[in-house]
């Protein structure tokens, strides 16, 4: 089955490196389309997105497009095992976003993006043979949160504001070795307190009726960590005891990503791929696909 | 005498931080003038330049003013001594540059601000009884590049090339802690090809034809860090065998600002402060003065 991730981003923050980490591979060299490009036909919005070769092709940022936003919607697609399960991965990128020097509306491509994957599984919904396998709506979006240690910008909120009715919005701190244990916790704290002014509700894993005491617990604390404050990392380092794994080396000493104590990497994947998957999908279906239709039969 | 130092940076680059490592000292605190309010009457441009009590004020940015830029100029004043000389610091900062959603024309109120410098220079060595002792040009420009560890980004380009020409230009790269330092070495390189492409010249320690040998391999050494990989810190630190010093801790490892194994902060207060305040003055008033002086003359 599918599982559709949107991650957004400025340039920079670490976005490429943190889904390779997550996915434990390099996505795009794994993917089976080069990448997917929407043509012009199927959505009037989509006009004037072009799609580069390769994102991590290094660019120079010198020219014109640079002083207006020019954010473009790229997809990677590859299959993954999970839990036994085999998973049909598709990560959609959004280079652009908020590396113009005026940024004003670099939300809409995005949205039209996600309302445009609505879209296409009410067409196919609406047909006699309805074929629902293949699922293109987006299952969740991460969204990086510049580790300045003072507040979520402009560009953050209006982004949140945006997109949390129609995808689950999980928020993280990129790179967060920037930051100090309470940096980040000063940080974490300002962000949900903007985030809950602003009526911006993330993702939330849901407890049930019939869940046990630890389950609630353990998943409470997933829950309580958000926004996690992420570290990821393509290479391998080794420490004075000779233990390899994957991480960062800095003059001062080595970060190791799977560690809980260095940064929330564990719990982003737990939350993302090894057990709110199910959830994340499901929340997609019953309730953000359900009020997008809803909306869009009243009108 | 004086020394007066411009300070660009977007908000959570550690500005702050960095000034008052720098001088040793909360330079917020210790201003003489808390902030200095630029009148209308003084000149057009400035209209609209309104100073907010205190720039450490955590504020939440949410409002109108967050979609388009609103730039403000602030400056502290306070008196140091450096090796045994009475100085009279002003540290000129920018508020607001590059923290909106439409960041154009960011640079206009910094460059305004500068030849509003020159300007007043101007007018006082045309009166009769010209008093010189105030020099309020900028001698150096501090401007703080945001450590993504790819390329400067347009706003960046757009800004250095608009203030080179006027004011001793110190390109540093911000919490360079987040940078491996492979990660530097790759990330300075690029900075300095970017820009010479775009003839942005820098501010280079001069080396004189009296120096000798080793004094001119010094001020090529300091030279061929820039940009410099800063890192601040307000606070100490103890490490396991008890040494106390300035920085920050992490739980992989702690940072000594002091340590030019950890970062350029030992090479930038040097360039700053101990070795070049002098050329920095100089080439103000012999180089980049003159130049405006005659531009103003021509037109
Ligand atoms: N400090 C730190 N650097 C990182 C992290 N993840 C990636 N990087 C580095 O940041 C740079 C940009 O990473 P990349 O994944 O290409 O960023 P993207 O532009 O957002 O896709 C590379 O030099 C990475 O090694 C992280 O978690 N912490
Ligand atoms: N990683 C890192 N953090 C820093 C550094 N300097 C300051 N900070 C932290 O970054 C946050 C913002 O610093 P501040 O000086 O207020 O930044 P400003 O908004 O640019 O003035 C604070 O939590 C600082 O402790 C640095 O060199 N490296």
């Amino acid at each position: 089955f599918n599982f559709n991730l949107l991650c957004v981003s400025q340039r920079g923050l670490g976005k490429s490196t943190l889904i390779n980490t997550l996915f434990n591979r390099n996505i795009e060299a794994s993917s089976e389309i080069a990448s997917s490009e929407r043509s012009d036909d199927v959505n009037g919005k989509m006009d004037g997105l072009k799609l580069e070769d390769s994102q991590d092709e290094e660019t120079e940022t010198n020219g014109e497009e640079d002083v207006t936003s020019s954010v473009k919607i790229k997809s990677y697609t590859t299959t993954i095992e999970e839990n036994g399960v085999s998973l049909k991965l598709c990560v959609v990128d959004t280079p652009g976003f908020g590396d113009a020097i005026d940024n004003t509306g670099s939300w809409k491509p995005i949205v039209d993006e996600i309302n445009y994957r609505f879209d296409q599984y009410l067409d196919a919904e609406n047909k006699i043979n309805r074929s629902l396998e293949n699922d293109n709506r987006i299952h969740a979006c991460l969204y990086f949160i510049e580790p300045t240690a003072h507040y979520l910008k402009p560009l953050d909120v209006e982004f949140c504001k945006r997109v949390h009715e129609k995808c689950n919005l999980i928020p993280i701190i990129a790179k967060s070795d920037i930051l100090t244990e309470e940096e980040i916790a000063v940080f974490k704290q300002r962000i949900r307190k903007q985030l809950d002014e602003a009526n911006v509700k993330f993702f939330q894993p849901p407890t049930y009726a019939m869940d046990d005491a630890d389950t609630v617990r353990a998943s409470s604390a997933l829950f309580e960590k958000i926004p996690y404050a992420v570290v990821g990392s393509n290479s391998s380092v080794t420490d004075k005891e000779g233990k390899t794994f994957r991480g960062r080396s800095y003059p001062w000493g080595i970060i190791d990503v799977d560690n809980a104590k260095h940064c929330d990497f564990v719990y982003l994947r737990d939350l993302l791929i090894s057990q709110y998957l199910e959830e994340l999908r499901e929340r997609t279906n019953n309730v953000l696909y359900e009020n997008y239709r809803s909306e869009k039969l009243i009108r």
